[in-house]
């Protein structure tokens, strides 16, 4: 049987039971809930067409549509419950799998995806998309943070300094994130912190979105005269494994976890290992 | 001897655009990579040289590049190890640790001598299918790990039999 919930003092996942995939998450401290659903999607890479002959490249991000491609509708998930940590593992695909996770006394949500090699024996080109989707009234406002340290508001299909005529719904309102982007309205704040730079979005209110993976098979013309494909060891595409850790509280309170928790992310530990045979040692 | 110019170099040549965002041709993205590589291996003398200072030992310090996914020759092979943390940041902080290993328990003790909560748990399907052969852990130990600020802990693991293990939880409670 799929797992329906995983719960630690911090917070509560639940998960659909028809389809596996999360459906809410529940900040049990300050008794708030968020019915969401989080899943991998992927945009398919325009190779040009009428309005335009770009391709979609290293330099270019265009998808030949709005709407991106769910990897799959339903995922084959288990949890595995230990004193130290809760698990459950989504498998999406033979190309994309995840774990949620929660630690017993970390008040956040671990999403550790793994994507890899995208396939392109269709000869389409991917740009894989974990997305949030809720019902919160963000009214075309998200945020990013610009350069890892300030966060920015983003309004979508608008620019500060100029009148936007928008012709790339979905590109034209993708922004850089090096560590956090968030959506929020009057009550809740859903942040996910990233551990790496990824572009990410709002396309629809209370929707997020992180592009973590792209496999393309056209160059973009823009000089680097390469589609972005990369082999790997193996040959056949790159495995990508990351995480993301997701929030939720109140727009008050969210700063003081999630500034802390990123800097966290970004100074994380470097560990070192030894045998224990050393010998005594002075730098005289 | 030991020095960090050359990662300090290969940070400065990453500092172009095509390296920061990935766009150059996949041959030189590759040498982004060899350069950092490279800078990463000379700073391990740095940081085992730091170690050897702060603890007053000198040992052979080794470093694990997979632990992402659960490849580490060291923690799979021994039957006993320590494990260094080093916290940048300013304020003290908790990071579960997990290493992957080949036995069943093991105990833990942090830098007090004190036994720490630990769990053995197995490998995922979703890890093993991706390492290939770079790695054959079965299974991964956790522990929660606190670390003070700008310092380091030490921890301490021993591999137990599930015997000792239990005497180890008995004691303890």
């Amino acid at each position: 049987t799929s797992p329906t919930k995983m719960e630690n003092k911090y917070y509560r996942v639940e998960f659909d039971p028809e389809t596996g995939l999360i459906s809410g998450i529940y900040n049990l401290q300050k008794g708030i809930s968020l019915p969401l659903t989080q899943s991998f999607y992927w945009y398919n890479a325009s190779i040009g067409n009428a309005d335009s002959a770009q391709a979609s490249g290293a330099y270019i991000f265009r998808p030949n549509q709005s709407n991106p491609v769910p990897v799959t509708q339903n995922v084959r998930s288990y949890l595995v419950q230990n004193s130290l940590v809760q698990e459950v593992y989504q498998n999406f695909s033979s190309w994309c799998s995840q774990v949620v996770r929660l630690y017993s006394d970390q008040p956040y949500v671990e999403l550790e995806w793994t994507l890899g090699p995208i396939p392109v024996g269709d000869h389409l080109g991917k740009e894989v998309i974990s997305r949030f989707d809720s019902k919160l009234q963000t009214n075309g406002l998200f945020y990013t943070d610009a350069n890892g340290r300030q966060v920015l508001q983003r309004r979508r299909d608008f620019r500060e300094t100029w009148s936007l005529v928008q012709t790339e719904p979905v590109a034209g309102n993708y922004y850089p994130v090096n560590s956090r982007i968030y959506i929020k309205d009057k009550n809740m704040q859903l942040t996910v912190l990233t551990d790496r730079s990824q572009g990410g979005s709002s396309l629809t209110d209370g929707s997020l979105e992180l592009m973590v993976q792209r496999r393309l098979l056209y160059d973009d013309a823009r000089g680097v005269a390469e589609p972005l494909l990369e082999c790997g060891q193996y040959s056949e595409g790159i495995v990508v494994r990351g995480r993301h850790l997701v929030l939720l509280d109140t727009p008050q309170d969210a700063a003081d976890l999630h500034r802390t928790l990123a800097l966290q992310e970004y100074m994380s530990p470097q560990i070192i290992l030894s045998s224990g045979d050393g010998v005594p040692y002075s730098s005289k | 001897t030991s020095s960090s110019l050359t990662l300090r170099r290969a940070m400065g040549v990453a500092q172009h655009h095509d390296a920061v965002t990935g766009t150059a041709k996949q041959h030189v993205n590759d040498d982004y990579t060899l350069r950092l590589y490279k800078g990463w291996e000379t700073c391990q003398v740095v940081i085992s040289n730091a170690l050897s200072s702060l603890t007053g030992t000198k040992e052979s310090f080794t470093f694990c590049n997979l632990l992402n996914i659960s490849v580490c020759p060291t923690t799979e092979a021994a039957k006993s190890f320590n494990v260094f943390l080093y916290n940048p940041l300013g304020r003290a902080a908790t990071w579960y640790i997990r290493l992957p290993v080949n036995g069943v328990a093991y105990s833990v003790r942090g830098p007090s001598g004190d036994t720490v909560t630990s769990e053995v748990t197995p490998v995922s399907k979703f890890t093993k299918d991706i390492r290939r052969e770079r790695g054959n852990a079965e299974r991964e130990l956790m522990f929660q790990a606190q670390v003070p600020p700008l310092g380091f802990s030490k921890f301490t693991v021993q591999k137990t039999s599930t015997q000792e293990r239990f005497f180890i939880r008995t004691k303890k409670r």
